[in-house]
């Protein structure tokens, strides 16, 4: 079969980190919390948080290693608390 | 690991399983969350009791994408398999499981055991560890049920919420403890050399011993291959810098820290006939580039330059090796001699003058 485009896996990779990241590394809201969050993290920041938890290289992008360590089953809890 | 204070104020908690999964039998879906809760009780106060009906401090049901008034959704097969709320009233403790995953009791699809013993980690307050080996890690590892799988970092997480075990002289199954180094009677799963190493194997851990000085370290095999079963039965390093491990008919190539792509692989693909079930012990000879491997009183012969196993065997073990008559827990090759370990006992080979030169204690590579 024809290989699939480069660019879709790069769609397809952009939406898993940016689901992985909001579903895990983006602190719970506080159901007691009044009034805006300010300081909102940025994706990068987000991804260098999981490299750092998962103990692998953190560069702050999305390199093959973290994919795929995004790819494995997992529990649902997120990685930072509330 | 982490912690969601403040934990449960009180240490006798109900739980209530409100719904099943057709994956298993209902009687299997209870032990799997009966085994999980023993899990947390053999290492702290708590006590767990089941009630069928109203409201339990931990409720535990399955459900697929939005399920209820649930504020997280699942997401099919895969990615998240469950997930569970730290203490509290409402959803506070309730643990949910994704029905659209393959709920089992062993190895295949994913083990309702493990899963339920992580989120019930949660449910006490314990959030997520970056320790590999912790089951509190975030990602899904399948350990043998038969293990004890809490690692230390767990047991220190758990602990510093709600403390030790209460010392009353109660029915608790002991904490395992790490194998006794010097334990007179000690006996090996498997052994190998790794360069100029070699590795004693025993259930969960292994010895590392560096031969021409006196070290000797003890260490659990997931720190290096977390993704390696504890009670490894044989083990060799071949002639590419590689160590191959085997359990029941699964055996895994290792190159450094990886584990190769594509394994585990069936022990028939080595060469084996289909009864052969389990590898009792394997050594590569690395004069000869043949590998031997050990089953019950027999051996077989393996070439690793044409990776295909040599014609005539299997071979009674004692015809080839006088002396070696029992059945092989462990070998392996150091400076050219061999060295067979049966229980306690560990038998010096010369495989040149075909003879056992002396017997010696199993744990004389650790300088006890």
């Amino acid at each position: 079969l024809p290989v699939r485009p480069e660019k879709d896996d790069k769609e397809e990779d952009t939406k898993l980190v940016e689901d992985y990241l909001n579903k895990f590394y983006t602190v719970e809201t506080d159901p007691n919390q009044r009034g805006w969050k300010t300081n909102v993290e940025s994706t990068a920041e987000k991804l260098k948080r999981m490299q750092q938890f998962f103990g692998l290289k953190v560069t702050g992008k999305p390199d093959t290693e973290t994919l795929e360590m995004m790819k494995k089953p997992r529990c649902g809890v997120p990685d930072v608390g509330l | 690991f982490g912690v969601t204070l403040p934990g449960w104020k009180k240490n006798n908690l109900t739980y209530r399983i409100v719904n099943y999964t057709p994956d298993m039998s209902n009687k299997d879906v209870d032990k799997a969350i009966q085994k999980a809760f023993k899990v947390w009780s053999t290492v702290t106060p708590l006590v767990f009791s089941r009630i069928h009906e109203g409201i339990a401090d931990i409720m535990i049901a399955f459900g697929t994408k939005a399920h209820g008034h649930c504020p997280r959704y699942f997401d099919g097969p895969l990615g998240v398999l469950a997930h569970a709320f730290p203490p509290g009233n409402g959803f506070g403790g309730d643990v949910h499981f994704d029905e659209d995953e393959d709920w089992t009791t062993g190895l295949e699809g994913f083990n309702l055991f493990l899963v339920a013993a992580h989120e019930l980690g949660h449910a006490l307050g314990l959030s997520h560890s970056s320790d590999q080996r912790a089951l509190m890690f975030p990602n899904y590892a399948y350990i043998t049920p038969s293990e004890f799988p809490l690692s230390p970092d767990d047991i220190s997480g758990i602990q510093s919420i709600y403390g030790s075990p209460t010392k009353s002289p109660d029915k608790r199954p002991a904490t395992p403890t790490s194998p006794k180094t010097c334990g007179s009677q000690i006996s090996f799963d498997a052994v190998t050399t790794l360069r100029r190493e070699v590795m004693f194997l025993k259930g969960r851990h292994l010895w590392r011993v560096y031969p021409d000085n006196s070290e000797v370290e003890l260490e659990l095999i997931s720190a290096f291959w977390p993704s390696l079963p504890s009670g490894i039965q044989a083990a060799y390093e071949n002639m590419k810098d590689q160590i191959l491990f085997f359990k029941g008919n699964n055996f895994w190539v290792i190159s450094g820290y990886q584990v190769l792509l594509g394994y585990p692989k069936n022990i028939n693909t080595l060469g084996f006939p289909k009864g052969v079930k389990k590898i009792d012990a394997a050594v590569c000879n690395k004069h000869t580039g043949k590998t031997d491997f050990f089953i019950g009183d027999k051996y077989w012969r393996y070439d690793e330059n044409s990776q295909s196993m040599e014609k005539g065997y299997p071979r009674r073990t004692v015809n080839d090796f006088p002396g070696i008559s029992q059945k092989v827990d462990a070998v392996f090759q150091h400076k050219g001699l061999f060295y067979f370990f049966h229980g306690s006992r560990q038998l010096e080979f010369d495989s040149t003058t075909k003879k056992v030169t002396r017997e010696i204690k199993s744990n004389s590579w650790f300088n006890c």
